[in-house]
């Protein structure tokens, strides 16, 4: 029942897929509920967002943007030589663009304000990416990261020791304490086998790790397995498959609108407007409940290449497509009537010293722990390419990459190592019932205002870094101060000459005053300008006490003046003694006087 | 990309260092630190360019502007390697380098 009049919204596969059935991440159900992600600050974390852009403009969040790579608060981005940087308003587009604006596209979360930092514009540095994850971290409730190492099948990189602790502060104070949710976008890495075990934000525990998968439901060629992937949702995939339709900047070659958005960078997007969907329906979602949520309601569903294992905990689990394809509608109902799960636990082995040679393919070193009682093998089978970790074989990464030439290779000795896992305390009498109880919601039945559990209000947290005046403000702010400062003298200045002058003029009250030299001849054609005072009316008898003190030359050329009109009125009045009034000036009218 | 990765990727303004300091117990601890800071970022011949981010504790001291002869440069990192390595309150300190960070 949901229609709209953005031209592109047709080729929206990925929301409403009609040649397709099902290949879409079921949102129409929820949006028809109003649930459009409204009340929640999605940031997009890139090369910068066009804001201006009719599909952008209406939901855009200024208060939770900023541009680290020019230091100013518009995450506006540049266009560069490679018309590159529509990265970021593409992304932001899959999740707020604006609907029934007649342009483009629409967003998952279309309800929801969208921000923007602009940090992969330029040189790129450890400190900035921690800046970066807490950029107005109790404003922004979502990051979405559509970026990583190389992903060259021999970059082995991850956040560094600030990007780490950013992310750990930020699923501890950020969004009032429930923590940010960080996106980020599995390994685009396919083409060179690689494997986003070797990408450290893919595989940390705080962040929400998204894959593609095509319309069809396969890994694409560009996309990379990884065991830390939590789930899958849609993008482009080869040639003869549709990639995304979204909105695009308008800047250099771009249109406003493109249907090529393609890749990982499309599918981590999409996830981020599912999961602002889901914190509309429960604010008070904890970091750890979205990734339990996303755990509990992915979809497996039928891909001969996929290798599903089933785990102890009855959950399904593949290195192509994690958890399963997530799904809108199911995210959604579950998060209304989720309660919050256990704290984070983690066991840690002891260490384990080995020192043993890894002695060369074929043959391999296999060392064993048993302290975890597990019911089947998997758990924490490595296989250790030299000193670089992970499980995949790096067709491009020469185990002895870094070693000396290759005469003198000398065999990897295995020191120690240490297991640590991190979960929940939940027995699988826990989990049947948390999952039983989500299939009851699956029906639709809570998904309306009326039905809400409570929910906890969040902490008030300062965000600490304050209102920083950029150079440019300090800048004008100091040129304005100076004009101020300037005019202000200048004014004070003429004010007291003026003063002066008058003063000085004043002094002829108690005596005879002598004009300045006048020639006759200006005077008799009274073209003379001269210089009175300002006149004021007053009625006659006032007139009486003051005119006896005051006698101005204006009493003895107003008649003249007023007839020719070509006086000048100047602040400096200049003031004669005059022996007699001209009674005839004050017959039956008002005096001027000054 | 952004940046250019590899060791002899320097941040945007030439050679930076981040910096964590032992946080001192008792009240005023903030200004206690950020005073820290630039008395260290002082004696390391830097410049405190402040807190990073919303990281307590966490300062990123930067080189003051000027271009700098390429020895001259290598005798002030190790200068302040030395000041940074040696003083009791600095928990943990980096020199910044630039992350290669690709678009996906």
């Amino acid at each position: 029942s949901v229609h709209f009049n953005d031209p592109k919204y047709p080729q929206q596969w990925h929301l409403n897929n009609r040649r397709s059935p099902g290949r879409d991440i079921n949102v129409t159900g929820v949006w028809e509920r109003n649930v459009t992600g409204r009340g929640v600050t999605v940031v997009v974390v890139d090369d910068g967002v066009e804001h201006t852009i009719q599909d952008i403009a209406p939901n855009y969040s200024p208060e939770g943007s900023y541009d680290l790579n020019s230091d100013d608060p518009d995450p506006m981005p540049h266009p560069d030589v490679e018309n590159g940087n529509h990265h970021g308003t593409r992304c932001a587009g899959e999740i707020a663009a604006v609907p029934n604006n007649s342009f483009c596209a629409v967003g998952v979360a279309y309800g929801s304000r969208i921000a923007g930092i602009r940090v992969l514009d330029g040189p790129l540095t450890d400190s900035m990416e921690a800046v970066a994850f807490n950029k107005h971290y109790q404003i922004n409730d979502i990051y979405s990261c559509s970026w990583g190492p190389d992903d060259d099948g021999k970059t082995v990189d991850g956040p560094h020791q600030l990007g780490k602790a950013a992310l750990q502060h930020g699923v501890i104070a950020g969004r009032q304490g429930f923590g940010s949710i960080f996106v980020v976008a599995s390994g685009n890495g396919g083409q060179h086998n690689d494997n986003c075990n070797y990408d450290g934000y893919a595989n940390s525990i705080y962040t929400v790790t998204i894959g593609a998968v095509d319309e069809e439901g396969h890994m694409p060629f560009y996309a990379e397995e990884c065991a830390s992937m939590l789930a899958v949702t849609f993008s482009g995939g080869d040639k003869m498959l549709r990639s995304i339709v979204t909105t695009d900047w308008d800047l250099q070659k771009g249109t406003g609108c493109t249907e090529g958005h393609t890749g990982t960078s499309a599918a981590a997007p999409l996830a981020a407007g599912m999961i602002a969907l889901m914190l509309q329906v429960r604010p008070c979602l904890t970091w750890r409940d979205v990734q339990h949520i996303i755990v509990f309601t992915a979809t497996r569903y039928e891909d001969r290449r996929a290798e599903w294992v089933t785990n102890e905990a009855g959950f399904s689990h593949s290195h192509q497509h994690g958890f399963g394809l997530l799904n809108a509608w199911r995210l959604v109902n579950a998060a209304k009537i989720w309660t919050s799960v256990p704290y984070l636990a983690s066991y840690v082995s002891p260490m384990l010293k080995e020192n043993k040679a890894i002695p060369q393919s074929p043959r391999s070193l296999e060392v064993l722990w048993n302290g975890i009682p597990h019911g089947f093998n998997g758990l924490g089978t490595f296989s250790i390419c030299a000193m670089l970790g992970g499980e995949s074989p790096r067709d491009y990464q020469a185990c002895r990459q870094g070693m000396s030439g290759m005469e003198s290779f000398q065999v990897g000795i295995l020191r120690q190592w240490q297991l640590t896992l991190y979960g929940s305390v939940w027995s699988p009498v826990d989990i049947r019932d948390r999952q039983s109880l989500l299939e009851s919601a699956m029906s639709g039945k809570h998904l309306h205002d009326d039905f809400a559990l409570p929910c906890p209000p969040g902490l008030k947290i300062p965000e600490e870094d304050g209102y920083t005046i950029t150079p440019n403000t300090l800048k004008t702010l100091v040129l304005v101060g100076c004009f101020t400062v300037f005019w202000t003298v200048y004014y004070m200045l003429e004010v007291y000459l003026s003063q002066r002058n008058v003063a000085s003029n004043q002094v002829c009250r108690s005596g005879p005053c002598h004009w300045p030299h006048r020639s006759r001849k200006a005077k008799e054609e009274g073209t003379e300008l001269e210089s009175v005072p300002l006149c004021s009316s007053k009625d006659p008898d006032e007139v009486e006490t003051e005119s006896r003190g005051l006698s101005t030359a204006s009493d003895l050329l107003v008649p003249d003046l007023l007839e020719q009109g070509d006086w000048s009125l100047s602040q400096n009045k200049s003031t004669l003694d005059c022996p007699h009034q001209h009674r005839d000036l004050l017959h039956g009218k008002e005096e001027q006087i000054c | 990309l952004a940046g250019t990765g590899g060791p002899d990727g320097q941040g945007p303004g030439g050679p930076s260092w981040a910096v964590h300091l032992e946080s001192l117990k008792g009240d005023g601890e903030e200004e206690t630190l950020e005073q820290q800071a630039d008395a260290l970022a002082q004696a390391a011949g830097l410049v405190n360019a402040g807190r990073i981010g919303e990281l307590q504790g966490h300062y990123l001291f930067v080189q003051p502007a000027g271009h700098r002869p390429a020895l001259e440069v290598e005798a002030i990192r190790q200068h302040v390697e030395a000041v940074l390595a040696g003083h009791e309150a600095v928990r943990w300190h980096s020199e910044q380098r630039l992350l290669r960070r690709a678009k996906r």
